[in-house]
């Protein structure tokens, strides 16, 4: 038998913040990385 | 292994919900493919980023341990830094015993924004920070699945439909027929793409790289040189990192298409396009690192991406 988990799509952190006009400050501040959770050494 | 890197994606979008201890205490997860340890916040954590989210109580679990280790989990811009115990956690019915989960003491700032408490990573154990055992590393030493696989379906037009599945593949996620690629290392899900084509001409991967496919990143991402050239091929222009295209053009914008283990994977415009009020139109290929690709929610929303750790495989299937 198959156990199943449903995902909820929510509203995401970028929506939250362009509706509080806080996107461009965060997004200067905390400058998204994709590799960050990548080691290079790993992948 | 030392510390394990997280990311700060701001458009991550899916999660679901599990329940850690004896009375359960629930959270929202983000199943990430991308990462090995499963990390909540907890009520020793008094950063921005833990105070809205919920928190677990170790003292009020009966089935609770204390496993006494450090574990610092280090994001692109932060970290987080908490310890370690063990707990009976309940994913999708399936009770999880003695599941080692790492209870947040400081979390980055930018974590406040994030709908989701915490991580379930679903990578390989050898990736985890500390030597942490993942969640379905347990649910299958603990024979709770049938097959020692899970898959993952995320539906794109609604708030709800999206599923993850544990210990097999659900026939109502895909049709047509499973593509079964080889993992090219056992760490990641990480396979081989040949090529990159748009219009039929090869726009980027020449020769081949190597690609993760990664629920807990929501973009398709690559080395900046491809991301420009294939945006640059679909009509979009960069702003501030965004690639943006016009809302009315989506119709005519040529499929990307990704050529893996001798198949092809389309994505049209329709699928790598996302719209939003605040921004209008963007596309979902990100600028990334120096060789490697993310294949992330953006491709998984087309394909349905079963994870076999039986025989070390991606399948994908159209969604």
């Amino acid at each position: 038998c198959l156990f199943q988990v449903p995902l909820e799509k929510g509203k995401t952190a970028r929506e939250t913040l362009e509706e509080q006009g806080l996107w461009e400050e965060y997004r200067l501040k905390y400058p998204y990385n994709p590799m960050a959770k990548f080691e290079d050494s790993f992948a | 292994v030392g510390g394990e890197s997280m990311t700060n994606d701001a458009d991550l979008a899916y999660y679901g919900i599990i329940s850690i201890g004896t009375p359960p205490q629930s959270f929202k997860v983000i199943f990430d493919t991308g990462s090995s340890n499963l990390w909540i916040p907890s009520i020793y954590c008094n950063s921005p980023a833990c105070n809205n989210h919920d928190k677990f109580n170790p003292s009020t679990s009966s089935t609770f341990r204390n496993n006494g280790h450090a574990l610092s989990i280090h994001y692109g811009t932060g970290s987080m830094t908490g310890f370690l115990g063990y707990d009976t956690v309940t994913v999708g019915g399936l009770a999880v015993k003695n599941q080692i989960i790492g209870l947040s003491e400081t979390e980055a700032p930018f974590m406040q924004y994030m709908r989701a408490d915490g991580i379930l990573g679903l990578a390989y154990p050898r990736l985890a920070a500390s030597g942490a055992t993942p969640v379905f590393d347990n649910m299958m030493s603990e024979n709770l699945v049938n097959q020692d696989m899970f898959s993952v379906y995320l539906s794109s037009d609604t708030q709800r439909g999206s599923v993850v599945t544990f210990g097999g593949i659900d026939p109502n996620h895909y049709s047509g027929s499973i593509s079964w690629i080889p993992l090219s290392r056992e760490l990641y899900w990480q396979i081989t793409v040949d090529s990159v084509t748009v219009n039929g001409e090869v726009v980027a991967c020449n020769g081949g790289c190597q690609a993760i496919v990664d629920t807990g990143t929501s973009l398709i991402v690559g080395p900046q040189s491809s991301i420009s050239n294939i945006n640059s091929k679909v009509g979009a222009t960069n702003h501030n990192g965004d690639y943006l295209v016009n809302c009315n053009s989506i119709a005519q914008m040529p499929d990307v298409i990704f050529h893996i283990h001798g198949e092809t994977f389309t994505i049209p415009g329709s699928a790598y396009v996302r719209q939003s009020h605040s921004y209008g139109c963007r596309t979902g290929f990100g600028n990334g690192g120096d060789n490697l690709w993310i294949l992330g929610d953006v491709f998984i929303r087309q394909y349905y991406a079963i994870f076999s750790r039986a025989q070390n495989m991606v399948g994908l299937a159209t969604a």
